[in-house]
C-alpha cells in the first residue's frame, strides 16, 4: 500500500524542499522504495539533488498535460532506494493550461497511477502558494504535512492552509489527513520560537511532530553540493532530526 | 513623477513582504507620500501593518476586476504619510478569473490609473509566484527590487526572475528595470552568506545594495504587533539598515 504525502505550505521559505528531500533520503536509508516528485516549477528538490532539470527529455508536465506515463530517475549514485520524478521549465506554464481542461485538480493523481512500478512512499514537493498545482498535490496525496516556520508570519497563513485540505478532503479527496505540522527553521534561543510552539501544540494538539527541525547552515550548504543532509554531514543535527521524523512518519502512517 | 516599485521574488521566504513594509514606512517618515499595494493573497503586509483584511467592504479584488477605483486606507496612527492598498482572501480566486480577460496582466496598472490622490512612491508587495498577480505588479512597476536570500536555493531561481524581468520589459513595459538585488537574512557568521553575496556581486555588478538586511530577531517580532520596525524598535539594525536602503532608493530613482 503506497502511502503518498504531500509537503505542502503556502507560506513561502518555511522548509518545504528542505523537509521533502532530507524525509525521502532517510526513509530510503531505512530500506523503503521512495519516490520524490517535484511539483515546483522553481525545481529546488531536482537541483537540491543534484539533478539538471533542463537535460529532460521527458517531464513532469508531459505527464501531466499528455497523459504520458511519468518517467521516474533512480539516484542510487546516493540513495538505492530513492527516485526522483523531476520538475521541468515548463511546469509553470501547466497552471494555466490546467484550467480549462477536464478534470484539472486530478492530473497527477491520474499521472502517478500511470507509474509502471511500485513504491512505498512518494513524497510531493509543493509550490508555495495554494494554486493549481499545489491543489493537485493534495488530490493525489493520502497525507498533507505541513513545514511550520516558528515566526509570526508564518503562523497567521495556516488557518488558510487547513481549511483548503479541509475543503479538499469534502468535494475531491476524503482519503486526505494532516499527517502533522512540523517545526521547521527553529531557533530555541529566542523567545519568539517557543512562544509559536506553544500555540502549534495548543492548536492542533497531537498533529505537531516531537521533534522541531532546528536552523543549522550544514542543512542550507547541503544542496549546494547536490546532497542530502545524510551525505553531506550524517552527523549533523539536521540528519539525526530527519531520522527522528521518518520514524514518526512511519508510525503515523502504518498505524492508520 | 511616481515611481512604482515592484517587491518581487518567485522564491519564498526571502524577505518580500518585511522589506515592502519597513522601506515604505521609512520614505513615508522622509515625507514621501508612499502607498503599499498588498498584492499577495497571504495578506502578510496588511496583517503586519496591523490591518484586519477580513473587515474590508471594497477590496483590491474589486479595484483589479471590477474597474473601481482603488480604496487606499491612511496609517497615520503609525507613520503620517504612509497609506495601504489592502490584499484580501478573494484575491486568490482573481488569478484564475483574471485569466480569460482582455489585458489580463495591465489590470494593477490600470487600477493605479484610477488612483483619486497622488503618491510619490508605490510599492508592490508580490506572492512568492511568477503567476499573474506578479506578472501584474511587474507591468505596473517602474522599477523592480529584488530580495535575495544569501542562501543556495535562493540563488538558483534568480536567472529565472531576471529572464521574466526582460520578458515584460521587452513585451509589455518597456520601462521597467531592476532597481537593485538586496541581499536580506544576512548572517555574516557563515562562509554560505558570504560567497552569495560575492556572487550576486559579481553577476549583477553596480546592481546590489551596499548595505544587507542582516538577520534580526527585532525584525520577526515587529508583525506580531502589528508595527513597523522603526515603532517597534528605531534603534534595531534592521531600523537603520532599511533607513540605509531608502536612501538608496531615493538615489537610484532620482537620478534617473
Ligand atoms: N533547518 C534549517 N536550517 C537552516 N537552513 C534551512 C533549514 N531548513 C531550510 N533551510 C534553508 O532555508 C531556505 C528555505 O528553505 P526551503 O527552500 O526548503 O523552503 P521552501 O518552503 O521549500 O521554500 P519555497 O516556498 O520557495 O518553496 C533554503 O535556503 C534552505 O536551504
Ligand atoms: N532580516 C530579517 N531578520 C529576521 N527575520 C526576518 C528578516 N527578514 C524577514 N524575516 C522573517 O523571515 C520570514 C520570511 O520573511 P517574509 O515573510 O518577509 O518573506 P517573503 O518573501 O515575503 O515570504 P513569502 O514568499 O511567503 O511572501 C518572516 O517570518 C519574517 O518575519
Ligand atoms: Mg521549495
Ligand atoms: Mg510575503
Amino acid at each position: 500500500m503506497t502511502q503518498t504525502i504531500a509537503i505542502s505550505n503556502q507560506k513561502g521559505g518555511v522548509g518545504k524542499t528542505t523537509t521533502a528531500v532530507n524525509l525521502a533520503a532517510c526513509l530510503a536509508d531505512l530500506g523503503h522504495r521512495t519516490l520524490l516528485v517535484d511539483l515546483d516549477p522553481q525545481s529546488n528538490a531536482s537541483s537540491a539533488l543534484g539533478f539538471d532539470s533542463n537535460r529532460l527529455d521527458a517531464s513532469i508536465y508531459d505527464a501531466l498535460l499528455d497523459h504520458a506515463a511519468p518517467t521516474v530517475h533512480p539516484l542510487d549514485a546516493q540513495h538505492s532506494n530513492l527516485f526522483l520524478l523531476p520538475s521541468s521549465m515548463d511546469l509553470a506554464g501547466a497552471e494555466f493550461e490546467l484550467i480549462d481542461r477536464e478534470g484539472r485538480e486530478t492530473a497527477l493523481r491520474d499521472a502517478l497511477a500511470r507509474l509502471d512500478q511500485p513504491f512505498d512512499y512518494i513524497l510531493i514537493d509543493s509550490p508555495p502558494s495554494l494554486g493549481l498545482l499545489t491543489l493537485n498535490a493534495l488530490v493525489a496525496a493520502r497525507w498533507v504535512l505541513i513545514p511550520v516556520q516558528a515566526e509570526y508570519l508564518a503562523l497567521e497563513g495556516l488557518s488558510r492552509m487547513v481549511q483548503t485540505i479541509q475543503r479538499i478532503n469534502r468535494k475531491q479527496n476524503p482519503e486526505l489527513e494532516i499527517l502533522g505540522l512540523l517545526a521547521t527553521l527553529y531557533d530555541s534561543r529566542t523567545n519568539l520560537a517557543h512562544q509559536v510552539l506553544e500555540e502549534l501544540r495548543r492548536a492542533f494538539p497531537d498533529k505537531v511532530f516531537s521533534t522541531p527541525v532546528t536552523r543549522s547552515v550544514r542543512l542550507s550548504e547541503a544542496p549546494s553540493y547536490g546532497q542530502t543532509i545524510l551525505r553531506y554531514d550524517a552527523r549533523s543535527s539536521g540528519a539525526l532530526q530527519y531520522q527522528q521524523i521518518a520514524q514518526e512518519v512511519i508510525h503515523v502512517c502504518e498505524k492508520a
